[in-house]
């Protein structure tokens, strides 16, 4: 069986918030590691991958791989039952039905407890292969959602480029052109507002604006964002969690004719 | 003219 401790609720609502409009139905796999998700969106262009590792939960329990198929829109509209601040403990059989969510405030006596029906999903599962990249860029993940909102009042399309000068973001559309660049950027105060680039060699690449607002919906997950990137394969946006847990996207390329 | 291929083109099955 499953039984697994969130000491805030808000991390799963704030994840599931943050992937709910690229995948609709996906598969959480839950392993004596913890509770991973891989799904791709509908245009299969994106993936989305989650890693909630066993030391995020206290305490956590698995004693066989459990594959929880479940609709996102159906799980949020239970999250949203819960208060931000509210302990939430999943739990499921080993061939379950249903999986069970209970909702503990830490302030009242106020228990609340809802079933999920889950679902059959046959989800191909793909293997991202290690990958050294040739550019990862660290920065406020606020920083990013900023400038992915701001060029796609320009363009569908956002150029990325890499190099030992720093990271320029650029677009052009009907109305004109826009660029934002940033350089390697310490601020010993406040450490999340860092920019840091480590860069092998100088990668170029064009992504959809569409999908890269759409990760930034997961902004609230971390103050910082990753970046990295290598010529010719898909970018890797990832938010890191506490406890080495991550929620990851990677968006494939787009390429001229 | 550009052209976005699906995100298995660069991840296989696993």
């Amino acid at each position: 069986m499953l039984e697994a401790r969130l000491e805030q609720a808000n991390l799963l609502k704030k994840v599931v918030d943050a992937i709910k409009d690229l995948v609709q139905d996906c598969n959480f796999d839950c392993n004596d590691s913890g509770v991973a998700l891989q799904a791709m969106d509908n245009s299969h262009v994106a993936l989305v991958s989650m890693m909630l590792k066993a030391e995020s939960f206290s305490p956590f329990r698995c004693d066989r791989n459990i594959a929880l198929g479940i609709n996102l829109t159906s799980l949020m509209k239970v999250l949203r039952c819960a208060q931000n601040e509210d302990i939430l403990t999943l739990k499921a059989e080993d061939a379950p039905d249903v999986v069970n969510l209970v909702f503990e405030s830490s302030e009242s006596d106020r228990l609340s407890e809802y079933d999920i029906k889950l679902m059959d999903i046959d989800q191909e599962h793909l293997g991202i292969p290690e990958t050294e990249y040739a550019a990862t860029i660290t920065m406020p993940s606020a920083e990013f959602q900023r400038i992915c909102r701001d060029l796609m009042a320009l363009s569908e399309s956002v150029a990325i480029e890499a190099t030992k000068d720093g990271v320029k973001f650029s677009c052009s559309g009907d109305i004109g052109n826009g660029a934002v660049t940033l350089r390697s950027h310490t601020n010993v105060e406040k450490p999340d507002l860092n920019v840091e680039i480590a860069l092998s060699e100088p990668v170029a690449l064009t992504f959809s604006l569409k999908y890269l607002v759409n990760f930034c919906k997961a902004s609230g997950l971390s103050s910082t964002v990753k970046l990295c990137l290598s010529n010719e394969v898909p970018l890797l946006v990832e938010y890191g969690l506490a406890s080495n847990s991550y929620l990851r996207f990677y968006l494939a390329p787009k390429i001229g004719d | 003219p550009f052209h976005q291929a699906p995100i298995t083109t660069y991840f296989c099955d696993a």
